[in-house]
């Protein structure tokens, strides 16, 4: 099945 | 002192019902130009962005810039005990208030309520939400994007989503068995809500989780329609104009092949 990711791969978290 | 008057209660009742679900404490940033919300969920997986700019506002009066930390679950409370048509004001002092009053009047003034909610210390920092050109725009009744994610999720708990030049596909399986929901793009856009449009700069095909899509459309009541933009690296934007001084953006990571 297909693993959830986070946002924070995506925005850089400061 | 920061002062900000709604005509229209009903909008901000709305906007709760948009995020407290989602965020269950959020940043209020209020400067001169706007009121902007940012708040991620608990698991960082979603994250929603709410702009309501001064012009939404009857009156709208801000010295100095001003965050308040507010419990969405306490702002809904008191937004229950205000009827649609109420004028609602929302007050704070601007030198690091701990509390924020709200003002509820009724349409024909013979009644008006005041509270004091107590602000929270939030420590989340905001994030930097870069420029994104998406792979494909979805433009579609509000409605019948709530309705396809109330109705796949009973099939399982992703939804998987395949945009091609002429239709959007919401594929859902489990042990019910497999659904696929397929909308062509509108030919005639004659009612804009009605109308499904597609705008394809390459084919996407990504998979959601229908938990995080259901607490989105809580937005519904605030557009006839939404906007999804995908993009096969970036997380989903699910998009709701607030007329046309504002928006609610839900931002959702997706879930990727082991």
């Amino acid at each position: 099945s297909k693993r959830q990711i986070t946002l924070s791969r995506f925005f850089k978290l400061p | 002192m920061f002062e900000a008057k709604l005509q229209q209660g009903g909008l901000l009742k709305k906007i709760l019902e948009s995020v407290k679900d989602l965020v269950v404490d959020g940043l209020w940033d209020c400067d001169g130009a706007a009121i902007t919300l940012q708040g991620m969920d608990s698991s960082h997986v979603a994250l929603v962005e709410m702009l309501l700019r001064a012009e939404a506002f009857e009156h709208y009066r801000c010295d100095r810039n001003v965050t308040l930390g507010m419990n969405h679950n306490h702002l809904s409370k008191i937004l229950k005990c205000a009827n649609n048509d109420d004028i609602v004001i929302l007050k704070a002092a601007d030198q690091n208030p701990d509390s924020c009053s709200l003002i509820l009047e009724s349409k024909n003034g013979e009644k008006t309520s005041d509270f004091v909610v107590s602000l929270v210390r939030i420590d989340t920092d905001q994030l930097g939400i870069p420029e994104t050109e998406y792979s494909a725009h979805v433009k579609m009744s509000s409605g019948e994007f709530q309705r396809i994610c109330r109705d796949l999720s009973q099939f399982g708990d992703a939804v998987q989503i395949t945009c091609s030049k002429q239709d959007v596909k919401f594929s859902s399986s489990g042990e019910t068995g497999k659904a696929n929901i397929t909308l062509t793009h509108s030919a005639t856009v004659d009612k804009e809500e009605e109308s499904v449009t597609v705008d394809l700069k390459e084919p996407v095909d990504l998979t959601f989780a229908l938990r995080f899509l259901n607490l989105f459309t809580k937005a519904t009541p605030i557009s006839d329609t939404v906007t999804l933009s995908l993009s096969q690296e970036a997380p989903l934007v699910v998009e709701y104009k607030i007329g046309d001084s504002g928006h609610i953006r839900y931002f959702l990571a997706p879930k990727i092949q082991e």
